[in-house]
């Protein structure tokens, strides 16, 4: 531990969570078909229960949260070195009757963010971003306002989510921060990072993303950021995992930040290990081919 | 016209360019409507899987069955000396650690919110030789790269502003010495990392835990049905438990090396009772099915 000279023991384990989606609305016995918000149900396979209905449109119940994050205090905080934590820590917009506003976004994202500082801080330590287990969260497409709409900073928002993720950005990134709202942590000084990536700037859904090959657009911006990190990484004989929200598929990225994101992942495979994302609430994984993207950059259409 | 002309190239066939082309101008529409409509209940899952089969697993699958068979009859060839059949002339095929090389793998999380059932994933990595070497780093400060990278991006910034016209700047752009946002080429004296060969860092294993709702309501329930009070029947009902992990069918693997994802995804385009394991495995063993 470079900030106070402590010894940590590595257990070659880390742990992927993502989508909590908490639901400060969700109601025990209310019905599925009103999202778990209100009236009583009208059959049996309609009741929200206590701990959530899968496969029903409804979001998290609180309680889902909380025993979740206390199954994994009390189960697996002792034997992993560090958390990914991939984003949309707020209900979806999907209530006419509650509509999602800003504040609410950010009062849950600070409320999810501190119950992951109280489980995996160093409770020895008086410095607050003194961890036991570091985290790395990153941004989702549901923790905007107004949904998937997010720009190059500073903006409130990025300010705002600076303010939230304060302990787990290590501190000479914060004005890098404000305006990409990417940064990484040195979960092994020196040997290993993970870079929490601001998907939200290669999103197509995200109505500011139109390409990435202008210089002013977030995307670009964050390529810049990203190629620029990745350059000192490998300079420093570090390897890097990358996380975050959205996938960089074509289903999910405007069509040049996919073959520019992938192209990053491709020419830096000597010092990447993986890519975590979360989004689309399903487990399973997509190869991409760097080459493929290597060969449309370089064709002579690319830019137009 | 431009997303249609690269999807074509990218996908080489008019098909699969029809596919894409779909995502590209209606995914974001389709996918409004859906959270409207649905909330965030899961729709038309399983037709993601299969496209996601087609477009993806298959043609990997192809082009391994021809390296393999190459290779199979390249070994064959050099056994007898001679050739063992007379044919055409094979198309040249890269090794399989080659062909890996082009990819990366995207892993996508199952999540909390009961989508399909709450679950997330512990990793594991390499790290023996981090136990075998004495942690040699003098931890270097980033406070001077960040002020340069600050300092840089602002210069990268405003040579763009400089151009007078979009012309100017789209033939900039286009001699791609001067767009930063595309790499370059990874200097062939660099190893592979550990995506690639089995070294410090790499991924060897990973265990899938989940939360089955249906059972833990019901326990619950009936918890409380027997007198229990809501916070103790809450927590006796309520645990994660492993669902699966990467040593088990279809994965059965000891590294997780992008090779070893792409055997993999060999096995699933194969095998359909593979396959059915492995979406019910994307579904978080909920028993989804599209209506």
């Amino acid at each position: 531990n470079t900030s106070d000279g402590s010894k940590k023991t590595i257990h070659g384990r880390f742990l992927h969570i993502t989508d909590i989606h908490p639901d400060a609305f969700y109601k025990e016995g209310t019905s599925i078909d009103n999202v778990c918000h209100s009236n009583k149900p009208d059959r049996k396979k309609d009741f929200a229960p206590y701990f959530g209905a899968p496969k029903s449109g409804c979001d998290s119940p609180m309680e889902l949260m909380e025993y979740t994050l206390k199954w994994v205090a009390d189960n697996l905080k002792n034997k992993i070195d560090f958390v990914i934590w991939t984003g949309d820590n707020i209900r979806h917009d999907n209530d006419r009757y509650h509509p999602r506003n800003e504040f609410q976004i950010f009062d849950m994202n600070e409320l999810v963010s501190g119950k992951f500082h109280d489980i995996f801080k160093n409770q020895n330590s008086k410095n607050p971003r003194d961890f036991d287990v570091h985290v790395i969260p990153s941004l989702g497409n549901n923790d905007v306002f107004p949904h998937n709409l997010f720009s190059l900073g500073p903006t409130l928002q990025t300010r705002e989510f600076f303010k939230i993720w304060n302990t787990y950005i290590p501190e000479e990134q914060q004005h890098i921060f404000n305006k990409v709202a990417s940064f990484f942590v040195e979960v092994i000084p020196g040997k290993l990072a993970v870079l929490s990536i601001n998907t939200l700037y290669l999103y197509k859904a995200n109505p500011l993303v139109d390409n990435c090959n202008s210089p002013k657009t977030p995307g670009y911006q964050l390529l810049l950021w990203l190629g620029y990190v990745l350059e000192e990484l490998r300079a420093r004989g570090m390897k890097v995992i990358l996380s975050g929200h959205v996938p960089p598929i074509p289903k999910n990225y405007e069509n040049s930040c996919y073959h520019k994101y992938n192209l990053w992942t491709y020419e830096y495979r000597d010092i990447i290990i993986t890519g975590l994302y979360g989004h689309m609430n399903m487990d399973h994984f997509i190869p991409l081919n760097g080459k493929k993207s290597r060969n449309i950059i370089d064709s002579t259409d690319f830019i137009a | 016209l431009a997303n249609e002309q690269i999807s074509a190239s990218y996908f080489g066939n008019k098909e699969t360019m029809e596919d894409i082309d779909n995502d590209s101008i209606l995914g974001h529409a389709i996918e409004a409507s859906e959270l409207r409509s649905y909330g965030a209940r899961p729709v038309n899952k399983e037709q993601y899987m299969r496209k996601i089969k087609r477009l993806y697993y298959q043609k990997i699958s192809d082009r391994l069955d021809d390296i393999l068979k190459v290779n199979d009859f390249t070994s064959e060839k050099n056994k007898t000396g001679k050739k063992k059949k007379k044919g055409g002339k094979k198309k040249k095929q890269p090794s399989l650690d080659k062909f890996a090389e082009r990819y990366n793998i995207v892993n996508i999380a199952g999540s909390v919110i009961p989508t399909f059932n709450p679950s997330f994933r512990v990793w594991e990595y390499n790290t023996t030789e981090l136990r075998e070497t004495q942690p040699s780093f003098k931890a270097k400060s980033w406070n001077h790269f960040f002020k340069t990278l600050q300092v840089k991006l602002e210069e990268d910034l405003k040579k763009f502003e400089s151009f007078q016209n979009s012309k100017d700047l789209y033939n900039a752009l286009a001699r791609k010495k001067v767009d930063k946002s595309i790499p370059e080429p990874k200097p062939s004296n660099l190893p592979l990392g550990p995506a690639h060969v089995s070294q410090l860092f790499s991924l060897t294993k990973f265990v899938q835990y989940y939360a089955d709702l249906e059972v833990i309501n019901k326990n619950y329930y009936d918890l409380l049905d027997n007198n229990s009070s809501e916070k103790e029947a809450a927590e006796k009902s309520f645990l994660y438990e492993v669902e699966y992990t990467s040593t088990d069918e279809p994965y059965h693997v000891d590294t997780l090396l992008v090779k070893d994802y792409l055997n993999i995804i060999r096995e699933l385009v194969k095998d359909n009772d593979l396959w059915k394991s492995f979406k019910k495995r994307a579904f978080i063993s909920s028993g989804y099915e599209d209506d």
